[in-house]
């Protein structure tokens, strides 16, 4: 059987949040290390791959592979039933029909109890290689949404150009062109401000927008992204979590010019 | 326009 307790609801709310409009039905696999989940879009040009280790729960107990198919749409109106600050406990049996959740408010006596009915979702699951990334650039998610979200108003896509002068945004649209360029930053004291550049080749990859809009819902997750790019790859987005979770998204390149 | 890539031309399936 599963059985994990969440600390903060607020976790899960915000993972189910970002990723519900990119993917509906979802098998969230768990195991002795934790609960990971891998979807692709109906169009097959992202993929989601979210882990959240089981150091992330406090206690976790999983004795076999359990695949919790669910509904995100279903998944995100039981969660908001929970309070942010709720403890969130997770639990099914070994081959269940439904998943358990129990919102506990700390404060109060106050316990709220829903289960969820699974689905059967064949899903496909697809190996992602380990890759040596030409570019990889560690920046403030706030500033990675702000800067597709003013790119977004122009045009549908934007390309990543990164070299040793710095990492350039850049789109061209009907009405006129705009572009967004950064160098590496340290910021002493607001560490979470850093712009970090690591570069081994230069890179030139353009990616769609819409989607990258998509993944910085993802931003109140994670102070810092986290963007691996080389040429002819997927880019890689990472919100990195406590304890050695993540919630990645990867996004096809455009092809051709 | 450029063309969209598949994600799952770059990725294995397992």
């Amino acid at each position: 059987m599963l059985e994990a307790r969440l600390e903060q609801a607020n976790l899960l709310k915000k993972v189910v949040d970002a990723i519900k409009d990119l993917v509906q039905d979802c098998n969230f696999d768990c195991n002795d290390s934790g609960i990971a989940l891998q979807a692709m879009d109906n169009s097959h040009v992202a993929l989601v791959s979210m882990m959240l280790k089981s150091e992330s729960f406090s206690p976790f107990r999983c004795d076999r592979n359990i695949a919790l198919g669910i509904n995100l749409t279903s998944l995100t109106k039981v969660l908001r039933a929970a309070q942010n600050e709720d403890i969130l406990t997770l639990k099914a049996e070994d081959a269940p029909d439904v998943v358990n959740l129990v919102f506990e408010s700390a404060e109060s006596d106050r316990i709220s109890e829903y289960d969820i009915k699974l689905m059967d979702i064949d899903q496909e699951h697809l190996g992602i290689p380990e890759t040596e990334y030409a570019a990889t650039i560690s920046m403030p998610s706030a500033e990675f949404q702000r800067i597709c979200r003013d790119l977004m108003a122009l045009s549908e896509s934007v390309s990543i150009e990164c070299s040793k002068e710095g990492v350039k945004f850049a789109c061209q649209g009907d009405i006129g062109s705009g572009s967004v360029t950064l160098r590496s930053h340290t910021n002493v004291d607001k560490p979470e401000m850093n712009v970090e550049i690591d570069l081994t080749e230069p890179v030139s990859l353009t990616f769609s927008l819409k989607y990258l809009v998509g993944f910085c819902k993802a931003s109140s997750l994670s102070g810092q992204v986290k963007l691996c790019l080389s040429n002819e790859v997927p880019l890689l987005v990472e919100y990195a979590l406590a304890n050695n979770s993540y919630l990645r998204f990867y996004l096809a390149p455009k092809i051709g010019d | 326009p450029a063309g969209q890539g598949s994600i799952k031309s770059f990725f294995n399936q397992s």
